[in-house]
Order: structure tokens, then sequence, then C-alpha cells
């Protein structure tokens, strides 16, 4: 039997909503040890989705036997919906699980709200991603690179993202014309979440989809800063840190043809 | 012309 209580429903909320718009159909994998863990890929296979959520991840977690729960987000997102942001969430299976028991409660208890989501076979591609050292790394205020990555999406179908010592530059050419952006390094020292902080073994030259780099910035509602590691020629990794766990996006470069 | 690389390029399947 499964049973995950979090102490408040927004989290699940806002992970739902953060990757339905990539991926529709998601195995949910539980095991007692690794809490929940997904890894699920969007049909042109250019990005990827992994998320941890670890036992401390819960107010309660139990898990007595591996459970993989297949899900579509779009109807889990619906019954996510139903409950409001401070509901003590709990899900809930059985051992051979036909359903998924998604129970809200209100923090003053007066109200319980129950639904029962079916659970579906879903067979789905996994992919063995090894850690892996990349040529830069940078740590930004995730609101800070959402808002790039929105508006030069209004230029280009692509954002070309240029790497160098102390400085990022994200550039976009299309129709209507060329824009860019630099971001320079700095420590903020009364609030270190509003830091950039560039770590550089060599100069990168990437460019991306603006497209997918649009939804993997619905995360940023997961925290406050994103890490983003960029190889030349090699898949980007994105990662929104959670409490006890991670929301990561792995995103395939363009390249010139 | 910029082409979008495919994952599939990069990761095995397991």
């Amino acid at each position: 039997m499964l049973e995950g209580k979090f102490e408040s429903a927004s989290l699940m909320k806002r992970l739902v909503e953060a990757i339905k718009d990539s991926v529709k159909l998601c195995n949910f994998n539980c095991s007692q040890t690794k809490g929940i863990t997904l890894q699920a890929i969007d049909d042109s296979r250019v990005l990827l989705i992994s998320l941890k959520l670890d036992p401390g991840c819960f107010e309660g977690f139990r898990c007595d036997k591996n459970l993989v729960l297949g899900l579509d987000l779009e109807s889990l997102s619906k019954v996510l919906k139903q409950g409001n942001n401070e509901d003590y969430l709990t899900l809930i299976a059985e051992d051979a699980p036909d359903n998924l028991l998604v129970v809200f409660e209100d923090p003053k208890k007066d109200r319980i709200s129950e639904f029962s989501l079916k659970l579906m076979d879903i067979d789905s591609d996994v992919l063995s991603i090894e850690d892996m050292d990349h040529d830069c790394s940078i740590t930004l205020p995730s609101s800070d690179f959402a808002k790039v990555a929105r508006d030069m999406r209004t230029l280009s179908e692509s954002l070309q993202i240029l790497v160098t010592k102390d400085s990022v530059k994200f550039m976009a050419s299309g129709p209507i014309g060329t824009g860019s952006v630099i971001i320079k390094a700095h420590t903020d020292l009364k609030d270190g979440k509003e830091s950039i902080k560039i770590d550089l073994n060599k100069s990168v030259n990437v460019t991306f989809g603006a497209k997918y780099l649009n939804d993997i910035v619905k995360a940023s509602t997961l925290a406050e800063t994103v890490t983003i590691k960029l190889t030349n020629k090699i898949p980007a990794l994105f990662e929104f840190k959670l409490q006890g766990g991670y929301l990561r996006y792995y995103l395939a470069p363009k390249f010139d043809e | 012309k910029n082409t979008q690389f495919n994952l599939m390029d990069f990761y095995e399947l397991i």
C-alpha cells in the first residue's frame, strides 16, 4: 500500500502544471526508499523530464511494495484543481491498484474531499542518463530566466545562449529583428537567491528551441532559483531544486545544418 | 538553418 501525505497540496499542483504541457502520460514510480520518481520524454523526443520526490518531501510516506502508477496528467490536473493550495494532500494506492485515491483535507479538518483516478498501463521508453561534467553551470533566479525565455520567444523560435567567463548572453534573431540580453555574475549579499553564479570550464555556445524553454520555465513556480548546466552539442540540464528532491529537464540542443 | 537534435541521439534506452 502507498500512502503519501503532503503538508500542502500546492507542491503537487505546481509540479503537474509544470510538466503537463510537455508530457501527457507518465508512470509515477513509488518505493519506500526513493519516494516517488518519474521520467518522461515529450513526443518529439527533445525534452526529458526527471522528477524525484524523496520520502522527506512528504509529511508522511509509506510504500510497502514498489508500485508504478500510470497517470494521465490532464486528468490528474483536473483532480488536483479541486483542492486548495493549503489543503493537506494524500495519495493512496493499493498494492495492485486500478485507481489512485487523492484526498484533500482542509487544515481546519472540517472538510475532506476524495477523488479516485483511474490508472493506466503506460508503455514508456526509459533512457539512461548518467551524471556528467558540463562545460558550464549557471545559477540564477528562476523568474529572471523565465522572463528572458518568454520575452525572447516573441522574436524567434530559437534562443542562442553564449556563456563566457562572467556573463551569459541570450540572443534571438527572427523576422522582425534581433535581440539580446546579457546577464553578469554577481553576488547579492542581502538575498543570496538573487545572486547569479557562473562556473565555467569552457565557453559555451548553444541554441535551443524557444518552445521547449518556455515549457521548462513553467517550473519557476517551484523554486526560486534554477541551475542550468550546458555543454556544447550535448543536452542541457535545467534543475529546479525541491525540498528533498528535484525537477530536472534535459533538453537537446539545435545544431546548424 | 537550425535543426533539432533528438535525445535518442545522446542517451540509450534502458
